[in-house]
């Protein structure tokens, strides 16, 4: 899981 | 996106829309917790705070199911504490609402991914938001009864956190994802839900209305 992706889920 | 995932965000739309229908309809949000809602509101506010900081949204539809969660909640708010203000059952709304924000914002800042604002501002969220619900629960367990419609709206409610863990699921057998975070809170935020969950598949299914024994 990419940290630091902005968080892709609502 | 996956097909949990998509139908637990559907399935929050549709309580959003039901319980907004429910006061505007009836013209009263007596068995509603106002509690509740405005931590969802502050819930989407804190989780939704790039909208603010113009980060590049993933996608459109991300960003106007983010726009239309923070409006509506905002919304109901304004329809529970000032135009129906007068139906708002203050009386059995009495849970401190402080002992779920304090220790929400403490959490966040102990267990979190990274120790920067945002990353802690989205933390509190979701810690926040695994114990919102707790007040409406609380209201009801004073009155000892549900209306059908807010029976629906506390079971789709329920439903999407429940079917989002099904999409972490997913997404950890096909994508190796994993947010502990967000999946941790999100199995405490829907086992709050299971004895409600039981009362409402046992009776309002049946068309029976939801009466706690007092």
């Amino acid at each position: 899981y990419k940290d630091g992706a902005w968080k892709d889920e609502l | 996106m996956n097909i949990f995932r998509l139908f637990g965000d559907l399935s929050h739309l549709a309580a959003i829309a039901i319980l907004l229908l429910k006061i505007w309809k009836t013209r009263s949000c007596a068995g509603v917790s106002g509690k509740t809602q405005l931590l969802f509101a502050v819930c989407f506010i804190t989780r939704y705070i790039d909208l603010f900081l113009h980060f590049v949204s993933l996608y459109n539809t991300e960003k106007v199911m983010k726009l239309i969660y923070i409006s509506a909640s905002v919304f109901t708010c304004y329809l529970i504490f000032f135009k129906f203000k007068a139906t708002y059952d203050g009386n059995h709304d009495s849970m401190r609402a402080e002992f779920l924000i304090v220790p929400a914002a403490g959490l966040a800042c102990l267990i979190n991914t990274k120790f920067d604002a945002i990353e802690i501002l989205w933390t509190f969220s979701i810690y926040l938001e695994a114990v919102a619900i707790l007040p409406q629960l609380f209201l009801i367990s004073k009155t000892g009864e549900a209306e059908t419609i807010t029976s629906h709206y506390l079971f789709a409610q329920g439903s999407y956190r429940a079917l989002y863990i099904l999409n972490w699921i997913y997404r950890y057998h096909y994508e190796s994802h994993v947010d502990t975070i967000a999946i941790v809170a999100g199995v405490v935020q829907t086992i709050l839900y299971c004895d409600f969950f039981y009362l409402y598949i046992t009776k309002v299914v049946k068309g029976q209305k939801i009466v706690l024994p007092a």
